[in-house]
């Protein structure tokens, strides 16, 4: 909920919910991937 | 917080006012929500350019797209995909008299907000903290009902005309000495609309040559009143004396742009309480600078008048200062005597001044009698003329109700701004989609409040405002103080550093 | 553009886009500082010297529909901390970028227009030019 409040997406509809969901797990991924590398 | 330092000596009591600011992290992250709604703002309008999504929000035909735009695309955008979708929290539609409790029709949207449906459902005695009803004469039933009921007998509801022609009734004449009396002024006149008479009446007393010097945070009715008299107008910092004196004196030494004349009068605008920031003006000091530099004064206090001063006559009984310091005494009869209008109350050649070439008195339908009859009863409680003690034991209970409120949602760590006198509180919340969370979970656990967001308010500070009312109970107060402790808890809104009572 | 902590929010932006393409796997470090720097310049010239106007209603009688982001902050004063906040720091990614893309000729050069675009609109000459 904390998520949803402070992201401010809880005021948006369930499919752009889902869009943003998707591209931020993506970067975290992707951060989390590099970093993993680079260390 | 800033609590800034005041001529402490002007001042009959202690006027603690607080503005705590905005943590820097939660200031952040705001910038940051309000970042990704406006890019998935953006991301609807190219949606709905291609076609890809219907556009619902009101365009032009395709004939008409070569005439001038009526609809400004842009200025829409966040009504468009940010107010839209929060919008279930404002217009709410009641159907009882807007008091202590209140009968709230339920609805339902099935398009996310853009438009809604009744569901037949009442949300019956849902606590009221959103209504300007400082005193509780918002009542259908009592003596104000009955006397505006063998008004509208008497009288009949409308007036068609104007107070220059037919429309001057015995009922008005009433009123006014009335009013002048509770003011402790010469004269007043009586408005049929609270805007209107900013509106309306400031063009009849500033012009070209003259200097406006208004609150940054003045109701638009004033704003608007001053843009329209033709006046020029400088803005000082909310209740800054120092802002003010400065503006001041730099009207009186380098006098008007170009030609250096000296201005031929100096009006200064200020509000009584400024109902979005829960602040009281600092009327003492005011006073003390008009004397100094010759200007006039002209005191709107729409909120103040009845809410405040031991004997319910505004922030001059609050303060104690003389009402003949003030120069023009502007109020409304909206918010403490459940009626509507405004009244402006000084000197009697001012007034009769008005009266001939006031825009209202002249174009205007004057005010209806029977809400005429309402303020008239109201306003002779308040001044114990009506041979009980009740509007003193409002006037109490409204001190009373403000102070424990205002301590209570102190001690549970919000943040709330204001004078601690003063019967409007907002509570601060800062994020966007916390105003929608917070109106909502508000509802659920039926207490009707009102929340506001940018850009009515700076965008960093969304906001809850309550309206506390003599005719709230304790216990009414109480449930509501713990659903906001609920609600508070479940959205993180107890954001205050200050140490808790 | 000078209320608190926005200063802030910006700068972080700034790293947070910056921190996301570098996590990019086929990027190069070079690369991905041009693309900070183009970016960053390119959302700056659209909010702030292209879009005209408010994204809501203002009750100026639509004075400000005309002038953009950049033309409306603080009234229109020059000098102010915020403006020279905004001129300022698209310099300092244009250095940091240079730096680390070690001074590249074609890196050099779309960069170098990348800055001019940003801060040609900035100059007070040209406040309210079309």
């Amino acid at each position: 909920y904390q998520y949803l409040l402070i992201t401010g997406i809880y005021v948006l509809e369930p499919w752009e919910k889902s869009i943003f969901n998707t591209v931020l797990f993506t970067m975290v991924a992707m951060v989390v991937y590099t970093s993993y590398v680079f260390v | 917080s800033h609590i800034v330092g005041h001529n402490a000596v002007l001042y009959n009591k202690p006027f603690v006012e607080s503005f705590e600011e905005t943590p820097l992290l939660v200031a952040v992250l705001t910038y940051m929500g309000y970042g990704i709604l406006t890019l998935f703002g953006y991301l609807r309008d190219f949606l709905r350019h291609w076609k890809i999504e219907k556009c619902r929000v009101a365009s032009e035909r395709d004939e008409q797209k070569d005439f001038v735009p009526l609809y400004q695309d842009f200025e829409n955008f966040y009504t468009r995909n940010l107010y839209m979708r929060i919008r279930d929290n404002w217009n709410r539609p009641i159907c009882s008299v807007p008091g202590a409790k209140m009968d709230v029709v339920e609805r339902v949207t099935h398009d996310y907000n853009w438009t809604f449906e009744h569901t037949g459902t009442v949300l019956k005695n849902v606590i009221n903290m959103g209504s300007y009803n400082y005193l509780g004469f918002a009542e259908n039933t009592g003596p104000c009902a009955d006397s505006a009921a063998e008004a509208t007998v008497k009288y009949g509801v409308g007036v068609s005309g104007t107070r220059h022609e037919i429309g001057n009734l015995d009922k008005h004449e009433e009123l006014e000495k009335l009013v002048a009396r509770f003011l402790g002024v010469e004269s007043s006149m009586a408005f049929g609309m609270g805007f209107a008479t900013n509106s309306m009446n400031i063009p009849s007393l500033a012009g070209k040559g003259c200097l406006t010097l208004s609150d940054e945070l003045n109701h638009a009715s004033l704003v608007l009143g001053a843009r329209l008299s033709g006046s020029t107008i400088r803005v000082f910092k909310h209740n800054n004396m120092q802002s003010l004196e400065k503006l001041l004196r730099d009207a009186i030494v380098h006098g008007q742009p170009r030609t250096h004349r000296p201005w031929k009068k100096i009006v200064i605008l200020v509000e009584g309480i400024y109902s979005m920031e829960g602040s009281i003006v600092r009327l003492p000091e005011v006073i003390a600078l008009k004397k100094k530099y010759k200007a006039y004064l002209y005191l709107d206090e729409a909120h103040s008048i009845g809410a405040l001063g031991p004997r319910g006559r505004g922030v001059v009984d609050y303060f104690g200062v003389d009402p003949h310091d003030v120069d023009i005494m502007m109020g409304t009869f909206t918010k403490s005597f459940g009626a509507s209008g405004g009244y402006i109350g000084g000197k009697k050649e001012l007034i009769d001044y008005l009266r001939t070439h006031s825009h209202s008195a002249i174009y205007a339908t004057s005010m209806s009698p029977p809400v005429a009859q309402q303020i008239i009863t109201s306003m002779k409680c308040i001044m114990g003329e009506d041979g009980t003690t009740l509007g003193q034991e409002r006037l109490r209970q409204l001190s009373e109700n403000t102070t424990y409120f205002r301590r209570r949602l102190h001690e549970m760590g919000f943040i709330i701004y204001g004078n601690e006198n003063s019967p409007v509180v907002p509570l601060m919340l800062y994020m966007p989609a916390k105003i929608g969370a917070f109106g909502r979970e508000m509802l659920k656990r039926n207490i009707g409040i009102v929340v506001v967001g940018f850009p009515a308010t700076p965008i960093i500070e969304s906001r809850a405002r309550f309206c506390v009312s003599a005719a709230h109970t304790k216990d009414m107060l109480d449930t509501a103080l713990n659903a906001i402790s609920e609600v508070g808890d479940l959205l993180q809104l107890k954001y205050s550093r200050r140490t808790r009572l | 553009m000078n209320s608190r902590g926005m200063w802030l929010a910006y700068l972080l932006g700034i790293g947070l886009l910056h921190v996301i393409l570098l996590s990019i796997p086929f990027v190069s470090v070079s690369v991905v500082w041009t693309l900070t720097n183009l970016i960053h310049n390119m959302c700056m010239y659209l909010l702030l010297h292209t879009v005209k106007g408010t994204p809501f209603e203002t009750p100026d009688q639509g004075k400000a529909r005309l002038l953009t982001h950049w033309e409306q902050m603080d009234y229109g004063v020059q000098f102010t901390a915020s403006r020279k906040f905004l001129t300022i720091t698209p310099i300092i990614l244009y250095i940091l970028t240079s730096f680390y893309t070690k001074y590249d000729g074609v890196h050099f050069i779309i960069n170098t227009f990348s800055l001019l675009s940003v801060l040609i609109p900035k100059m007070p000459q040209l406040h309210g030019v079309r």
